[in-house]
């Protein structure tokens, strides 16, 4: 949704770079069992494309010659340091095994978690939220909503199906969404653009 | 070993 919004648009305004690039250190991390195990077809095809898709947003927004003029360089100043540095030590200290390849799974996990932020407060600071980046932030969360029911299936269904890690950090990672789904409801019943309290 | 999830998940 996001690259066909840039690429249609040609225009990243409301777009947090920052959160892009979280997103591309999550999945570069989390997919490097690319490299030595196969789960499925559609498993290795959604890894890929979320890699080529991410990476695709970033150099539109840091080198296209268009798209790059209408990024919210001075709104988008998220810290994002005092994320990563975190979410490595929780890695590091809390994880199945002390493994790299383990500890940099378990830090994407913890990373995803809170790699929305820039783009909550930089939505937060834009105005006029356009639609399309507003539905692609709504679409985000929803899809990570839709994980907390799967956990419960498959733990009714799978028996000695449990990961306590992913399912904690996915927890805190739809709740940060909430405050962001309530306007974005209240927006659309209200056939108002969205735009966040500050 | 259950306590050993297969990371099948995206």
């Amino acid at each position: 949704v996001l690259l066909l919004k840039i690429h249609a648009t040609k225009n990243c305004s409301g777009v947090s770079l920052k959160t892009q690039e979280l997103y591309a250190i999550v999945f570069v991390t989390r997919y490097l069992d690319l490299l030595f195990s196969f789960i499925s077809l559609y498993n290795t095809i959604m890894k890929l494309i979320f890699i080529g898709s991410s990476a695709c947003i970033i150099w539109y927004i840091r080198f296209h010659r268009v798209v790059s003029q209408t990024y919210d360089r001075e709104q988008d100043t998220f810290r994002v340091i005092f994320l990563i540095l975190p979410c490595l030590l929780l890695g590091i200290f809390i994880n199945h095994e002390f493994t790299i390849t383990e500890i940099l799974w378990t830090f994407s996990i913890y990373l995803e978690a809170v790699a929305i932020l820039p783009q909550l407060v930089l939505l937060q600071r834009t105005k006029n939220v356009d639609t399309l980046t507003g539905n692609y932030v709504f679409l985000l969360g929803g899809y990570r909503a839709l994980y907390l029911l799967n956990w419960i299936y498959r733990f009714l269904t799978e028996p000695g199906y449990r990961q306590w890690i992913v399912w904690i950090s996915g927890t805190i990672q739809t709740a940060i969404y909430c405050d962001f789904f309530y306007y974005y409801f209240q927006s659309w019943r209200r056939n108002e653009k969205l735009s966040l309290p500050s | 070993d259950p306590d050993d999830p297969a990371h099948d998940e995206l």
